[in-house]
């Protein structure tokens, strides 16, 4: 299965994970 | 073979056919592959290699739905508690399941491998950070994630889908009908709310040994739901660097609504054996139904009077699961 998130942030978003990589649920995937 | 009844010369044309074309077909990827190993000696960089329409269409024409279905019914037959240790043992070594998680370890406890794949964990395994404002929903490997372009979505690397075919056209007519609708103004324009605003995507894929549920990724507010129904083929990092648009031929719930910078949306993708999507508060969901008709999507609005902009939801809480079936 797989969960796709689309949204709308500032230019200023940023993620801090990258592709390949496991993540857990609760774990920070972006912010501003 | 001349001699042979005629029911068994039938019976053997089926079989005949399978290895025929399982067999041709092996022989057609391996000669693609020693093209792509040429071209790599060659200095020059294959491009993944994305399947032909009519490889996608032999995919599709598989029954994944029926099979799912059936797996699903399969999986929900209450086992013999003496048998529930040894199969769920078989799944959680097959796929190396972290059992000290769950919230409830004992193996007789589950009746089938359907409440298995919906099992819960202790709330203290996964904390909720709470200092950044877009939190995982869920566990699982991150295929893809960046800025939306030009209203393409990147499934992996270099493979992309189009927004507007995998989220549908617009639900709110007043954002279409409040903008001056120009050639240029393209669908991800209508869809972000401030123009000092990005449209951003994140890809998370679920291996079969992953805990299945998923929660809120945010403070946000859910205004609308779309189903649809479609195709249940693998969504493996593998599959999903092979079939362009996957996203948008599998059966699909997409949740929409908004957050503090505007537009948000959370979008559970079934896969084979994995076609059934639970949304907690969304109790008119049916979703992998044996009828449907292709390319057709179902609506649903949660704005009511008590609720003008939809159902809150609070970063971490419980949302939905997928479920085997």
């Amino acid at each position: 299965s797989t969960i796709v998130l689309i949204f709308e942030a500032p230019k200023d978003f940023s993620f801090y994970v990258k592709p390949g990589q496991k993540i857990r649920f609760g774990e920070a995937l972006g912010s501003l | 073979f001349h001699t042979a009844p005629i029911r068994s010369v039938l019976r053997l044309r089926p079989v005949h056919f399978l290895v025929a074309t399982g067999g041709g077909y092996a022989g057609y990827r391996q000669y693609e592959k020693h093209k792509e190993k040429r071209l790599q000696n060659l200095g020059v960089e294959a491009l993944p290699r994305v399947a032909s329409d009519w490889e996608v269409s032999l995919y599709k024409s598989v029954p994944t739905r029926l099979l799912s279905r059936a797996w699903g019914r399969l999986n929900s037959v209450e086992l013999p508690t003496w048998l529930r240790k040894p199969v769920l043992s078989l799944y959680i070594w097959t796929f190396g399941v972290n059992m000290k998680e769950a919230a409830v370890e004992d193996l007789h406890h589950y009746r089938n491998l359907s409440e298995f794949f919906r099992r819960k964990l202790k709330p203290q395994a996964r904390p909720v950070c709470g200092f950044h404002s877009v939190i995982s929903p869920s566990d699982g490997k991150i295929l893809s994630l960046g800025q939306v372009k030009n209203c393409e979505v990147e499934q992996v690397k270099g493979i992309t889908y189009s927004l507007e075919s995998f989220l549908g056209p617009h639900t709110n007519k007043e954002s279409s009908k409040g903008k001056p609708l120009s050639c240029h103004d393209s669908f991800q324009k209508q869809l972000v709310t401030k123009d000092s605003n990005e449209l951003y995507h994140c890809v998370i894929y679920l291996a079969p040994g992953d805990y299945h549920c998923f929660h809120s990724p945010t403070d946000w507010k859910v205004s609308h739901r779309r189903h649809f129904p479609g195709s249940l083929m693998s969504v493996n990092p593998g599959v999903a660097r092979w079939i362009k648009e996957l996203f948008c031929h599998n059966e699909r719930v997409v949740l929409s609504g908004c957050w503090k910078h505007g537009f948000f949306s959370l979008t559970a993708v079934g896969a084979q054996n994995v076609g059934s999507i639970r949304i907690y508060f969304d109790q008119d969901l049916r979703t992998n139904s044996p009828q449907y008709s292709k390319g057709s999507y179902n609506d649903f609005s949660f704005v009511t009077s008590n609720n003008h902009e939809g159902i809150p939801m609070r970063k971490g809480e419980h949302l939905g699961e997928f479920n085997l079936g």
